[in-house]
Order: structure tokens, then C-alpha cells, then sequence
């Protein structure tokens, strides 16, 4: 690794000027929010997010004209990006690139991020060639994590990130309040493939629900089980469906005929409310960025809402298969994800829908060995177009090293993104 | 080596342009060529190429590879 320079201070703030047009507009977002997760995971650097003002990192896209760059861009391929070194703060990407995200295709938006906050952190390129802050390019990796180099550059500048040294403002408590009396629960098996709901939730990141319990699904495994009443206090468990809404921040929980909101893990003043305009005991519930709507399923049928409207109700539900081609009745999970598609989750299965509402061919699919990184059972059936699905593959669970990486935002607006995350502690 | 058209140039310009190779700051443009080959052979070498010194096809595609724009500090001489 080379070092160029660094941050007298540790906790940082930065600001996404704009956004690529390749990309849907929270997938982006989720990508660069998680190019600085890299990096606050393996040294003691906060990043909070402001929409706002001047920022301390300053990310945006421009082309082969930029009013406030001298360094001109050279269109598709070659240079991807640049960025200043500290304490400038500058990062740039090439608009004309073909950004993406989960897929070998055009240029992996997340990866140059975390490459160029490299640059803005301090560090310079490395000799090793697997190594993120490496000058070329490598390609998508769907199982990607930082290079023992990169990690051994970035802690030379800001240390090692450990627990004790925690700064106080930044610790984040859990919540003391007494947990909602739960029946004690045996905590569940990911690696059974069955949950309650799945929930694509603030910032991107995907949460499973079963029985009493709530975990984090990412590219390179699985959150630590943690009570659900232990981030959403007031919430039971075995909950029916739970849908996130990046258009009002607002999470919704459903149990038999009640349904709680919250935003971020703050629940709203009133809440819950009794289910009366939809029937009780849904099974499943979704946002659908497209319209903007949040659906919610039971048995047969769906309800469309829309969350900032009186929505009339009368000629639901409707029959869900006339909208969403292919999928079971009765799904226990849907949600709206990342890669701009639709996923419905029944049983140890889930089905996958194109942006046309309609299963793509190869599914269902098994959702232990795709989405909670469980060693198969049995040999899985890839799909003839040979697309695997985003989440790591063919790994067992490894329960030993897990860190805690949920984000509590309990006092803080929705506007400030604390992506600092709290230390590995025992689950 | 058969260089197409401007392939030279484009090489020495992505040498200039990522510190593999340094203006001499004082001296005319014209660039020594063995300073051009210690370049080369730099470059070759953080890319894990076979350093030969010669713009081979390897290299020339090694140097189409998509990439961040800030330089390189591969280049021992160039980067003190």
C-alpha cells in the first residue's frame, strides 16, 4: 500500500451530489453507502451522510465536461473515476460509464467506490493486483471484501477498529426499555430457508424475520439473530409481513389484525393501529418503486396502498396471479430488491420476477442455499441461463466470526445516515 | 514491434499520464528512449506482465484495461 496522506479527524461526513442514470436511484445509493461500509468496518472512521451544505467527501458524476473539474473524463472504459487525496475530499466517477450493480456486466459501481474513498481516506495504489486500491480495474466480484493490503494501509493511517475505544457519542445502546414479554423462543435456523418476511429496509440493507428473531442478509453471509423486540422495540415476533417504503422512510409491521410503524427502529406516535380496511392475518407485503405503492397478499389476493392517499378499497383484493405472473398463493415473504426485481418466498423456496411482473425461467429456487449462504442439501437446479442470484453460494453458515453490523439510528432524523457500525460482541 | 498508427504515442502518453515516466523537467520534450524502456519495464512489472521492455501485445492491452485516473507510484525513479 502507499500512503498520500489522511484525516486529522475520524468522523466524517460526505454528501451524493448526483447519481448515474444506469442505475435505480436507491441501488446506486446502496452501492455507495456500502463502499464506505468497507471502510468504517476495518478502522475507526464514522461517515454521516447530509443532504445538504458542504460535506467533508463530496461524491458526484460528471462526463468529459465538468464545470468544477479540470480532469475531463474520456468516455466509455479507460478512466473510471479520480479522486483528491486528504484532507480535498473530491470523488468523481465517468458518468458514461455503464455502472451496475450484482452483475458481470459494464462497471461495479460499489467496488470503484470503495476504490476511490481509498484515495480520499489517504491511500494511494498497491503493488498487488488483487487488491482493491490495485490501479486497474478487476471486475465484479460477487463475494467481494477488501485485500489484507488495503486493510493494512488504511489502519496504518487511522488505527485498528476495536470495541474499547468506541468514542461515546458514537456508541449506540441498545434500547434498556424491557423487550415486549415474548414467549421464549428456540432461535431459529437460517439455514432452514423459512421465514416470516423478508424486508429490503433502510439503506439497503435486506432483513429476514422468523419467529422471534431478525437477521441482516448480505453478499458475504449473515447478520448476527437478534430479538426482534431488541431493534423494533414494541414489536412482537412471528410477524405475518413487514414492508419498508423509501418514499415515506416508513417501516410497516403486520400481525394478525394490527400493524405497526416505524421509522428507522423509532416507532410512530400511535402505533399500532388496528387492521381495518384490509383483511387480518396477511401473509406477505412488498414496495414497488415503480408506482411508488406498497402490496400486501393474503391467500389468493393483494391490496395495493398507497401510503399518502385514501386509497378505496373496495374492489380488493384482487387476484394476485393477474398481476404477478407465476408466483404461489400464500407466500410467507415478497419484497422489491436491489436489482430492481421482484421476489416472493414460500416454504424452503422463492421465486424471482422480471421487471415485467412476470417469474423468470429457472425458478423457484432454493432460498437456504441462495440468499442464507447454506451449504446445499441437495444439488440445486441453476437456472439454464445460468444467473445465480446475487447473495453468496455454497457456504455453510459460519456463526463464530460474525460482527454486529445493524446500524441503530434511534435518535437521529432519517437525513443523517450514521453508518457507524457497532463492534463485533457476542450475538 | 508492429505499431499501428499513434499506438507509440498512446503509449508514452498513458506512461506520462499514470507516473511511469517523468518530463524531463528542464530538457526538451523529446523523451530518452531508455527512460521510455525503464518505464516500460516498470509498468510490465506492477502489472505482472513479462518485463521485456517492449510494447507488446500484452502490454498494449494491459493498458486499454478500464482503471482509476490518479497514478501510479510504481515507477521507483519517477515517483522520488
Amino acid at each position: 500500500y502507499l500512503l498520500l496522506g489522511r484525516w486529522r479527524k475520524k468522523h466524517l461526513t460526505f454528501r451524493i451530489l448526483n447519481l448515474p442514470s444506469t442505475l435505480p436511484s436507491y441501488t446506486a445509493r446502496a452501492a455507495l453507502l456500502q463502499a464506505f461500509q468497507y471502510w468504517s468496518n476495518v478502522a475507526p472512521l464514522t461517515f454521516r451522510e447530509v443532504k445538504a451544505g458542504w460535506a467533508d467527501i463530496r461524491l458526484s458524476f460528471h462526463g468529459r465536461q465538468s464545470p468544477y473539474c479540470s480532469n475531463a473524463f474520456d468516455g466509455p472504459g479507460r478512466v473510471l473515476a479520480h479522486a483528491d487525496i486528504p484532507e480535498l475530499g473530491s470523488v468523481h466517477f465517468d458518468e458514461d460509464e455503464l455502472w451496475t450493480e450484482e452483475t458481470y456486466r459494464g462497471v461495479n459501481l460499489r467496488i470503484i467506490a470503495a476504490h476511490e474513498l481509498g484515495h480520499a481516506l489517504g491511500l494511494g495504489h498497491s503493488r498487488y493486483t488483487q487488491a482493491l486500491m490495485a490501479p486497474v480495474y478487476a471486475g465484479y466480484r460477487p463475494h467481494f471484501k477488501l485485500h489484507p493490503d488495503d486493510v493494512a494501509g488504511i489502519q496504518a493511517l487511522y488505527g485498528k477498529k476495536s470495541p474499547e475505544i468506541e468514542d461515546e457519542e458514537e456508541e449506540t445502546e441498545l434500547p434498556t426499555v424491557p423487550q415486549v414479554p415474548t414467549e421464549p423462543s428456540p432461535m431459529p435456523d437460517p439455514c432452514s430457508g423459512e421465514v416470516d418476511a423478508m424486508m429490503l429496509g433502510p439503506r439497503g440493507k435486506t432483513y429476514a424475520f422468523k419467529g422471534n428473531y431478525v437477521w441482516t442478509v448480505t453478499d458475504s453471509g449473515l447478520g448476527p439473530l437478534f430479538q426482534v423486540s431488541a431493534l423494533w422495540e414494541g414489536l412482537p415476533g412471528n410477524l405475518d409481513a413487514a414492508v419498508y417504503s423509501p418514499r415515506t422512510q416508513w417501516i410497516h409491521f403486520f400481525k394478525g389484525d394490527k400493524v405497526w410503524r416505524y421509522v428507522n427502529f423509532k416507532m410512530s406516535p400511535g402505533f399500532p393501529k388496528k387492521l381495518n380496511r384490509v383483511e387480518p392475518n396477511l401473509d406477505a407485503a412488498l414496495y414497488w418503486p415503480l408506482n411508488k405503492k406498497v402490496f400486501l397478499f393474503k391467500g389468493s389476493g393483494y391490496w395495493q396502498w398507497d401510503e399518502l392517499a385514501q386509497t378505496d378499497f373496495s374492489r380488493y383484493p384482487k387476484p394476485t396471479k393477474g398481476l404477478f405472473t407465476g408466483v404461489p398463493d400464500q407466500p410467507s415473504g415478497a419484497m422489491s430488491w436491489r436489482d430492481g426485481r421482484v421476489y416472493f418466498f414460500k416454504g424452503k423456496q422463492y421465486w424471482r420476477l422480471n421487471r415485467q411482473l412476470r417469474v423468470e425461467k429457472g425458478y423457484p429456487r432454493d432460498i437456504a442455499h441462495n440468499w442464507m449462504h447454506c451449504r446445499p442439501q441437495t444439488p440445486d437446479t441453476t437456472p439454464s441461463d445460468g444467473d445465480t442470484t446475487s447473495s453468496a453460494t455454497g457456504t455453510t453458515l459460519d456463526t463464530t466470526s460474525l460482527a454486529i453490523d445493524i446500524t441503530l439510528n434511534t435518535d437521529r432524523s432519517a437525513r443523517d445516515t450514521i453508518l457507524d457500525i457497532t463492534p463485533s460482541a457476542t450475538a | 514491434w508492429a505499431l499501428g498508427p499513434g499506438e507509440k504515442e498512446a503509449a508514452v502518453d498513458y506512461l506520462l499520464q499514470y507516473g511511469y515516466l517523468q518530463k524531463p523537467l528542464e530538457g526538451p520534450d523529446d523523451l530518452r528512449p531508455e527512460d521510455i524502456i525503464e518505464a516500460l519495464r516498470a509498468f510490465q512489472e506492477a502489472s505482472e506482465l513479462p518485463v521485456s521492455g517492449q510494447l507488446d501485445d500484452a502490454t498494449r492491452a494491459r493498458m486499454r484495461q478500464p482503471r482509476c485516473g490518479l497514478e501510479d507510484p510504481f515507477n521507483q525513479k519517477t515517483h522520488k
